[in-house]
């Protein structure tokens, strides 16, 4: 559901 | 989200809360290591600058903005506000050689060569040895107040609790990031030693020593 370069983490 | 991701947060909110509320009950920053809250606050500025422009969750979004919010909050308890406290003869790490290895080194090793991706790799990079000046200044105090080594404790604990997160993501086959889990690994294992003394010391009630 997220692009290769989105960190969904903090 | 997995448990693991939601009490590392927690516990890393709650090491930065106990640090506030130390410096403003104490009204003093001894035995804190203003260069490392400096390492902090320019991890989080690297690494939140995605801020503005994407959204991720609230949760998200309100983190970003407390973590930096704090971070800033006690820079400026501890250079302006309470500076007179403020211990620079035993805060001496220097941290040039933390800030210039990890820039190197996010140019170097990265996912993508964007502004954005380079930023938030040196960000990682950093975070892994922001708390040396810390750890280094306690080792030549020779000891840290219990306060202090409750913020390490917890401090450290957010990113080991990471570390199981990835684990469970593992096993999720969800999308991992090779760079933020041996950076979080190595995090990890500079508290390693200070984790002993914590757990034998600290919960017995003596004082933490760290051998000088």
């Amino acid at each position: 559901q997220y692009e290769q370069h989105e960190h969904d983490e903090l | 989200m997995n448990i693991f991701r939601l009490l590392g947060d927690l516990s890393h909110l709650l090491a930065i809360i106990i640090l506030l509320l130390k410096i403003w009950n104490s009204r003093s920053c001894a035995g804190i290591s203003g260069r490392s809250q400096f390492l902090f606050a320019i991890v989080f500025t690297a690494r939140y600058l995605d801020l503005f422009f994407t959204f991720i969750s609230l949760y998200n979004t309100v983190m970003k903005i407390v973590f930096l919010a704090t971070s800033y909050g006690t820079l400026y308890l501890m250079y302006i506000k309470f500076k007179a406290t403020y211990d620079s003869n035993h805060d001496t790490f220097r941290i040039e050689f933390l800030i210039l290895p990890a820039i190197a080194l996010a140019l170097l090793i990265n996912e993508e060569f964007t502004v954005i991706e380079i930023l938030w790799t040196f960000s990682i990079y950093l975070e892994s040895v922001a708390i040396l000046p810390q750890l280094f200044m306690v080792s030549k105090t020779g000891e840290a107040e219990s306060i202090t080594s409750h913020y390490l404790f917890a401090l450290g604990s957010y990113r080991a609790l990471y570390i199981l997160n990835w684990i469970y993501r593992w096993f999720l086959t969800e999308k991992l990031n090779a760079i933020a889990i041996v950076a979080g690994i190595v995090q990890t294992i500079l508290y390693c030693d200070f984790f002993y003394l914590y757990l034998t010391k600290v919960l017995k009630g003596k004082k933490l020593q760290l051998p000088a």
